[in-house]
């Protein structure tokens, strides 16, 4: 554990938190794409399967175990508690363009060709895309809430965050995990463009909206 | 052998 690892892991959840809260307070989940979240889910439970075979430590289970929750949570309330709220015209992304290749190439390029290992793979190339739907809809609506911005960021911050890491564990424990450093900056790099509206119109107190 | 890579990252 490095503190590039740790900052990740607590903006990752910091994020998860700023969307159950958004949802929750406000009633709605206007704007939020609810099949980016149902991707999340998919990633975290395909991920987090070791959790009943491998036991890393107590931080390490716990952190799942509030991923996972957090997750099924958020699905739970943008398609069943809040559901009238849910904007489904705009979350209009084709979620099969991204899952049925990721799951392709999960099969092909893999550490190992067991069945855990090729679904840790799978859950962790779809995570670098499964933002995608979310990004879609913004651009198609053309703005967001500043909290759900607050959330994008917190979001693309854990993985920048986690690049840090890697460089870190890379010199000073000899690791590397090509898998996870290529899916992660390319996932890194999905954010940059909004990163950059974040920079110059939200922290300059803007609401985030794109020309026309 | 069930986690041959040892995975322990989030």
């Amino acid at each position: 554990m490095n503190i590039f690892r740790l900052t990740g892991d607590l903006s990752h959840l910091a994020a998860i938190i700023i969307l159950l809260l958004k949802i929750w307070k406000s009633r709605s989940c206007a704007g939020i794409s609810g099949k980016s979240q149902i991707l999340f889910a998919i990633v975290f439970t395909t991920r987090y399967l070791d959790l009943l075979s491998t036991f890393i430590s107590l931080y390490n289970s716990c952190m799942k175990v509030i991923y996972i929750g957090c997750a099924y949570a958020t699905v739970y309330m943008i398609y069943m508690k809040f559901r009238a709220t849910y904007d489904g015209n705009h979350d209009s992304f084709r979620v099969e363009f991204l899952v049925v290749p990721v799951g392709g190439l999960a099969v092909l390029i893999n550490h190992d060709f067991s069945f855990m290992e090729i679904l840790w793979t799978f859950s962790i190339y779809l995570e670098s895309v499964a933002i995608l739907p979310q990004l879609f809809m913004i651009s198609k609506t053309g703005e967001a809430e500043t909290i759900t911005t607050h959330y994008l960021f917190c979001l693309g911050l854990y993985r920048a965050l986690y690049i840090f890491n890697w460089v870190w564990r890379f010199y000073f424990e000899g690791f590397f995990d090509l898998i996870a450093i290529v899916a992660g900056v390319v996932q890194t790099i999905l954010y940059c463009d909004f990163f950059y509206l974040y920079v110059t119109k939200v922290l300059k107190g803007k609401k985030l909206s794109l020309p026309a | 052998s069930q986690d041959p890579v040892g995975h322990d990252e989030l």
